[in-house]
């Protein structure tokens, strides 16, 4: 039955470890974050500290409201905003040893979800694509 | 089964109708875009003509790296450069009476695709909200 493939599965069987998640530090400037966000072509992407906490998640979209003035696109704050003014704090968690159904819970509203083990210490993300991946092969059997 | 409650269903039941997707126009120039983009918060849109037919998508990312120039952002090019020169023409498409099992598979790495009739008019959008959302209420019961 369906509710038996994804049940008794864990967030971390479906981890994207956090060596390879794009971030950007507290700290760093707008125009960083940007370069960050448009080389790696995410469209939005946790803030850690340098001991690897998580602290938020910075978007493109966030950052172009913040300079987008009445008159001009205000190009200078992008030189003199730091992440930690923009970035979204109010972000679900999840952590490694949660049951799937409250990370699938969470993805109907976010691309991903940030996770962290049990003293806020970044471990990866979960993601819509790892879920969907699993659905699709599932329906083709 | 699960492969039960997916299937003999298509793309129009997850179908959000071409009135409630935000796009812009063939001709648009990138500031438009930009601000499109902004005051809606989606990070890439459907990219139409005024008879609605569809020609690509456009993402923050991709006006983004069209600016940055080798020393400095040039802001200047938003004003110069059109929609067309920059968009995803390359896009994967689905029609109202597809399987549903084809726009899941298509999902998987694309966030949303475009719908449109067999004489390629615009119909709407096919998104990996709609499906985590069945997918997400299925797994409760
Ligand atoms: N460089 C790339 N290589 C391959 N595929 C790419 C890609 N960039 C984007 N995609 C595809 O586009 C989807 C949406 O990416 P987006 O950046 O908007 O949204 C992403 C991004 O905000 C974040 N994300 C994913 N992987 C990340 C990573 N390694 N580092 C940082 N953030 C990541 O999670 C969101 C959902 O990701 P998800 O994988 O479900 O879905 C991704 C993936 O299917
Ligand atoms: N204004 C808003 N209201 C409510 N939720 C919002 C929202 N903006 C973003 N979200 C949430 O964030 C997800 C990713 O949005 P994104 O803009 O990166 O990626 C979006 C966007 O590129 C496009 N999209 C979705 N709805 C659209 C619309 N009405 N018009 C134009 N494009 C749309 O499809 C992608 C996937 O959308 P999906 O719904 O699966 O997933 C959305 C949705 O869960």
């Amino acid at each position: 039955l369906e509710n038996k493939k994804f049940a008794k599965m864990t967030v971390a069987q479906f981890l994207i470890p956090s060596d390879k998640v794009a971030h950007v530090q507290l700290g760093n400037y707008l125009d960083h974050a940007l370069l960050v966000l448009t080389k790696t072509g995410y469209s939005a992407i946790p803030v850690l500290d340098t001991s690897y906490k998580l602290h938020g998640l910075i978007s493109m979209t966030m950052i172009m409201d913040a300079i987008l003035g009445l008159e001009r696109i205000e190009f200078e704050r992008l030189e003199t905003m730091k992440v930690e003014e923009v970035m979204n704090k109010d972000i679900p968690r999840l952590l490694l040893d949660d049951d799937i159904v409250k990370g699938i819970g969470l993805i109907v509203n976010h691309p991903f979800v940030c996770v962290e083990n049990k003293d806020g210490y970044f471990e990866g993300i979960f993601t819509r694509r790892e879920i969907l991946k699993r659905l699709n092969k599932q329906l083709r059997k």
